[in-house]
């Protein structure tokens, strides 16, 4: 299912937690792309947690749980 | 790239154009998808061209043409 992520605690977060920087970086690199400034949420594809998986060298599980662990996913809708 | 649809002007013409209701159909799908009643524009991915022009017997092009003919792409951005 899809992933919504809380881009002001991401951004916070990723200044003390170097594990956490490539995973804003993904983020900012979609606001971007979209042109998508609102700076509070940002809904990314299901398809995307594959992906940030991939290039965190973890399973999709382990990335689940740290983005959670970590506070960052607002899941509604 | 992407397309962008004028959704007011596909669902006035699917009414009288028959060949316009499946993508009017696929169209208001996706939106109920998203709960997006926003009613004015839809911005659809790429790879929407691809499978609106299978699900309509056409090619890509064929599709794309037969869109713009009927005043429904807007795009910008
Ligand atoms: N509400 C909603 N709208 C959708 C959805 N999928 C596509 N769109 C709309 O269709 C446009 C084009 O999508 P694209 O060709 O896949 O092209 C996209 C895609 O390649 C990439 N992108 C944007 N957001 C995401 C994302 O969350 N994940 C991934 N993997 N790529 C994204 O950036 C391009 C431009 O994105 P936008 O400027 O946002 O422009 C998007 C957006 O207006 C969806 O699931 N929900
Ligand atoms: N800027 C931004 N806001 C987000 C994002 N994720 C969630 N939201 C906020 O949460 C609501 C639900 O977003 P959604 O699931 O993407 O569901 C959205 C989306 O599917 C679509 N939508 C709204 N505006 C746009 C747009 O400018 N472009 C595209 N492609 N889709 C839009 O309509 C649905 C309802 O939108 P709203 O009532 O405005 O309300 C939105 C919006 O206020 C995000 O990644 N970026
Ligand atoms: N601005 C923007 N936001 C994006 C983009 N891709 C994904 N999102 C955001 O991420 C949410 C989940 O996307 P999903 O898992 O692919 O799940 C999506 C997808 O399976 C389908 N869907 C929505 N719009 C489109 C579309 O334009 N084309 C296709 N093929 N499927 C779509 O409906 C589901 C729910 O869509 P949403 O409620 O809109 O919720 C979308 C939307 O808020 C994008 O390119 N641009
Ligand atoms: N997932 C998600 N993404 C969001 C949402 N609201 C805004 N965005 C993202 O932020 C970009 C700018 O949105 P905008 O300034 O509201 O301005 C938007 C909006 O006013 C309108 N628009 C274009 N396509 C759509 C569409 O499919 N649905 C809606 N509701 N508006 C659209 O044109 C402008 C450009 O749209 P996009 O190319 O889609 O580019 C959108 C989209 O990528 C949201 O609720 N959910």
């Amino acid at each position: 299912d899809r992933l919504i992520l809380d881009m002001r605690r991401l951004g916070r977060l990723a200044q003390s937690i170097p594990e956490l920087e490539p995973v804003n970086n993904y983020a900012l690199l979609i606001c971007a792309r979209r042109r998508d400034w609102n700076g509070e949420v940002l809904s990314l594809r299901s398809e995307d947690l594959s992906t940030l998986a991939l290039i965190n060298f973890k399973t999709e599980d382990q990335m689940q749980g740290e983005l959670e662990a970590n506070g960052l996913i607002l899941n509604f809708k």
